[in-house]
């Protein structure tokens, strides 16, 4: 039931 | 030297209660402003972001800037060996290797003192811009963990839609389907128990049930829970804190 996206593909690394 | 005195050690009972299942090493960095800790699940689809200003804790001090590399766990333990209503003071040193707890008992001379000793944790750090959302929910923590809790009986997905008045949550499960619509509503005497929706955008957005089911766990700490969302973009869940928040990043689901 869907493809759970990942955190580190809307925020950069600091 | 950080020295922090909570008047009651449930504030903290109940945050390391809420972050506890989500990620096992956090570095809490106290600064004279208070405590934040920013930290992301082994997944990379939940962040937690938690600050405890200064105007939590009866006293606070921190005279220079400190890490503490906890271990969640370990920290949990002990903090669950203090009663809700004691006294809580947490010491470290300028440089410290341990973090100190103590627990005071308010009506009995009762000290109890731990120390736990401190890790050196390599974290990635996110820059979370200002994120804008076109949909806001404030709503009772409460039934929105009853929610969580009820849809994740059906399916590992939970899908939020949100139309002009109205948050609809919704499951579709291998045996079945549910849904709960919840509306506005505004409850004079008690406001905790109101409902606003803030809607610049319609929302259809897809979750794991999972990771709501954890951040649930962070009832405990407010009345209310504020629901950020925008299309295609991490939800944002967030529960005050007397002087502060406790925040969760939450990825979403899309089509296969």
């Amino acid at each position: 039931s869907g493809q759970q996206s990942n955190l580190l593909s809307f925020f950069g690394k600091k | 030297m950080l020295e922090g005195k909570f008047d009651e050690a449930s504030l903290l009972k109940k945050v390391i209660d809420a972050m506890k299942d989500s990620v096992k090493l956090c570095n809490f960095n106290c600064t004279e402003n208070g405590i934040s800790v920013q930290a992301i699940d082994d997944s990379r689809v939940l962040l937690i972001s938690l600050l405890i200003e200064a105007g939590s804790f009866e006293d606070y001090r921190c005279d220079r800037n400190i890490v503490l590399g906890l271990e969640m766990e370990s920290l949990n333990k002990i903090i669950k060996n203090g009663n809700a209503s004691d006294m809580l003071t947490l010491v470290a040193e300028d440089s410290p290797d341990a973090l100190n707890l103590i627990f005071e008992d308010k009506r009995r001379d009762r000290i109890a003192e731990y120390s736990l000793k401190l890790m050196d944790i390599d974290q990635d750090f996110l820059k979370i811009e200002d994120m804008k959302f076109d949909a806001v929910v404030n709503m009772p923590s409460a039934e929105f963990a009853k929610i969580c809790r009820d849809m994740k009986t059906l399916s590992e997905s939970l899908q939020i839609i949100i139309t002009k008045d109205s948050v609809k949550f919704n499951s579709e499960g291998d045996f079945g389907s549910g849904s709960v619509v919840i509306k506005s509503f505004t409850d004079l005497e008690k406001t905790e128990e109101s409902v606003r929706i803030t809607l610049e955008k319609p929302i259809n957005l897809t979750f794991g049930a999972k990771y709501l089911n954890d951040i649930i766990k962070s009832t405990p700490l407010a009345s209310q829970v504020t629901i950020k969302l925008c299309d295609k973009q991490p939800a944002l869940f967030e529960y005050q804190l007397p002087s502060g928040y406790l925040r969760f990043y939450l990825a979403p689901k899309f089509e296969d």
